[in-house]
Order: structure tokens, then C-alpha cells, then sequence
């Protein structure tokens, strides 16, 4: 699980 | 995906193709800073391994190849392509990028993903992808010091510095968006701080961008 973000933004 | 996410992203692929057509019409590469997109192609190639680990969407899939195909193709432009690779002058774009910006955004980033995630979360693509959050938010920062040293802003290198910082300014937006229409939405503060670090780069630039638009005349910047 990303731990800093949202790896769907660009 | 919502407006603000979907213009802001279109926002970056067209200052990009700004950027590119402005090199192919004036035959040069000056008041352009190659740094910086040696700068934007590390974060893009750092940020986007999940390319090999996780499909997110097609969308998603095209842009994360466009913005680094596209990326590639203005540095090979500048640095090998004749007659433009003579007109960039190496001594004007001169911004010492590893001490000043990879390495401090390396250990940022180390420190920070240490604290996050702890030595048994640890993971190198993370690690790499939170670097690339640092190191976007300063990439610009070549790019800027190369204008103020031409001072005359030519019209496309405007426009496409304009698009760049618009692109990040759009996300903000998404991100206050999406905390307030979204279920279950998580606050990412690095994400978000990186975010406003790098639209404040860019306050100076807009300042005088929408100056000189106002006015219809040059685009100088003041000494």
C-alpha cells in the first residue's frame, strides 16, 4: 500500500 | 479523474508540446534549460517503475510513456539534434543539479520514507517514488535561473513554462477537490507540500507572464 500517495496521479 | 486532474495533466503534455514545436520552429535552443528536463526525465523514470508492477488504467498507462518518450525527445533534441544543439549554450544552464538537487532529494526522501513506512515497509520503488515527488517540485528550478539570465522571455518559452506551472497549480485544485468529494480520501501531505512548493516557484513567472500578456507587449523580466 503507498505509504505517501496516490500512484494514479500523474 | 475529475476536470481539475484531467486539465492539469493536459496542462503538462501540452507545455511539452509546446516546448518541442517552439524548438523545431525557432531552430534553437535558446533561454531553454536542458537541466531541467534531465531533471523532469529522472522523476518520470523514477516515479513511474509501477509501470512494471501495477495497471492502474490505460489513461494512465499512455500518459506515464508519453511524459517520458516525450521528455527523452526534447533533451536528445537540444543535446544531439543539428542546427539546434549548437545555439544551447552549456555555460548559461549551469545549475549544479546533482549537489543541489538529486543528491538533498535523495536523502529527503530516504529519511522521510524510513520514518513512513519503517525498515520491515520498506520498499525501493516507494523510495524512488517519493524522490520523485522531492525532486519535481524543484525540477524547474534550472529553467527559471536560464530566464533570468536571458531576461527576454521569447513567446513560446513563455507559454510553455506557463502550461508546466499551470499543470502542478491544476492538481492543487484536484486535491482540494477530491479531499472534499471523495469517500474514504487520505491527506497525503508530502504529496501535497512538494505540490505548493513547486506552484510558488512559478508565482514570480505567472507575475510577469500575465503582465506582458495584459499589455501585448515583451517579455522581459526585471533585473
Amino acid at each position: 500500500n503507498p505509504v505517501f500517495g496516490d500512484h494514479d496521479e500523474l | 479523474m475529475n476536470i481539475f486532474r484531467l486539465a492539469g495533466d493536459m496542462s503538462h503534455v501540452f507545455s511539452i508540446l509546446v516546448l518541442l514545436l517552439r524548438l523545431r520552429v525557432a531552430k534553437n535552443a535558446q533561454g531553454i534549460s536542458v537541466r531541467t528536463h534531465e531533471l523532469f526525465l529522472i522523476v518520470f523514470l523514477t516515479r513511474y517503475l509501477d509501470l512494471f508492477t501495477t495497471f492502474y488504467s490505460l489513461y494512465n498507462s499512455i500518459m506515464k510513456i508519453l511524459y517520458i518518450v516525450s521528455t527523452a525527445s526534447i533533451i536528445y533534441t537540444i543535446k544531439f539534434q543539428e542546427p539546434i544543439k549548437s545555439t544551447y549554450d552549456k555555460s548559461q544552464d549551469s545549475f549544479l543539479y546533482w549537489q543541489f538537487a538529486v543528491a538533498p532529494c535523495a536523502v529527503l526522501a530516504s529519511v522521510t520514507h524510513l520514518i513512513g513506512s519503517g525498515i520491515s515497509g520498506f520498499s525501493f520503488i516507494e523510495l524512488l517514488w517519493t524522490f520523485s515527488i522531492y525532486l519535481e517540485s524543484i525540477a524547474i528550478l534550472p529553467q527559471l535561473i536560464v530566464l533570468q539570465r536571458y531576461r527576454e522571455v521569447e513567446n513560446l518559452t513563455g507559454n510553455y513554462i506557463f502550461f508546466m506551472g499551470a499543470y502542478r497549480f491544476l492538481y492543487i485544485l484536484n486535491w482540494i477537490y477530491r479531499a472534499n468529494f471523495e469517500a474514504h480520501y487520505q491527506h497525503h501531505w508530502v504529496v501535497y507540500i512538494c505540490g505548493v512548493l513547486q506552484t510558488l516557484l512559478y508565482v514570480d513567472f505567472f507575475y510577469y507572464y500575465f503582465k506582458s500578456k495584459k499589455s501585448g507587449g515583451r517579455f522581459t523580466l526585471p533585473t
